[in-house]
């Protein structure tokens, strides 16, 4: 889940 | 998602709005450099390989095909339109890619979160996006008169790193585990490559001059 979230921005 | 990133979004959007619109309308893509363009495109393909495999959300994945289809529109106007081919200034738009593709290769294999070929792809494409743009400003400095849109998109771009950074403070004073430092580090390089540029075009514009920047 965090490295989901790390990778969010474009 | 805070107002900073959805506004760094935007104008990185309408960046390359203001691009397509000019190519379409002039029929020119005079001042514009391919290599920046085809760097972007490498950046895009290397960073946007999880839209294979991890599902962020919506806005995320359409963002990220709308930034992926409008660069390859982009590269597919300049080297193949008709009219817009003979446009471009190749003589004039010399950057060799390997001074950036190479050292930015090197660093994302020995500075990574995770040595597989994802991350360090990813993280090459951090690093690519950050010098992306010298093509395009070496280019803009030997063209003799700016014209407004291609001065206008730069200035964009600029902003949209600037807002990136609002967007990275604003989270790490809300968001208690947020650290991203390759990506804070790059982004900061990123924005200072335009300071230079920030300066003429904002004193251009107060003069009511045409841009031109100095050898």
């Amino acid at each position: 889940k965090e490295e989901a979230e790390e990778k969010d921005e474009l | 998602m805070n107002i900073f990133r959805l506004a760094g979004d935007m104008t990185h959007l309408l960046s390359i709005i203001v691009l397509l619109l000019k190519m379409n309308a002039t029929r020119s893509c005079r001042g514009v450099s391919l290599k920046t363009q085809e760097l972007y495109a490498v950046v895009f393909v290397c960073r946007y390989l999880d839209l294979f495999t991890n599902f962020i959300s919506l806005y995320n994945t359409v963002m990220k095909l709308i930034f992926l289809a409008s660069t390859f529109t982009i590269i597919y106007w300049m080297r193949f339109h008709k009219v817009i081919r003979v446009t471009y200034d190749r003589e004039q738009d010399t950057f060799r890619y390997q001074f950036l593709v190479l050292p930015c290769l090197v660093l994302a294999m020995v500075l990574n979160s995770e040595f597989t070929v994802m991350e360090v792809l990813w993280t090459f494409s951090i690093y690519l996006e950050a010098v992306a743009i010298l093509p395009q400003l070496v280019l803009l400095q030997r063209t003799n008169n700016i014209d407004n849109l291609t001065g206008n998109y730069v200035f964009l771009l600029g902003s949209y790193r600037a807002l990136y950074i609002l967007n990275w403070i604003y989270r790490f004073m809300t968001e208690p585990n947020y650290r991203q430092y390759l990506v804070w580090i790059s982004g900061i390089v990123q924005t200072i490559v335009y300071i230079d540029f920030f300066y003429y075009y904002i004193k251009s514009w107060r003069n009511n001059e045409k841009l031109s920047l100095p050898a």
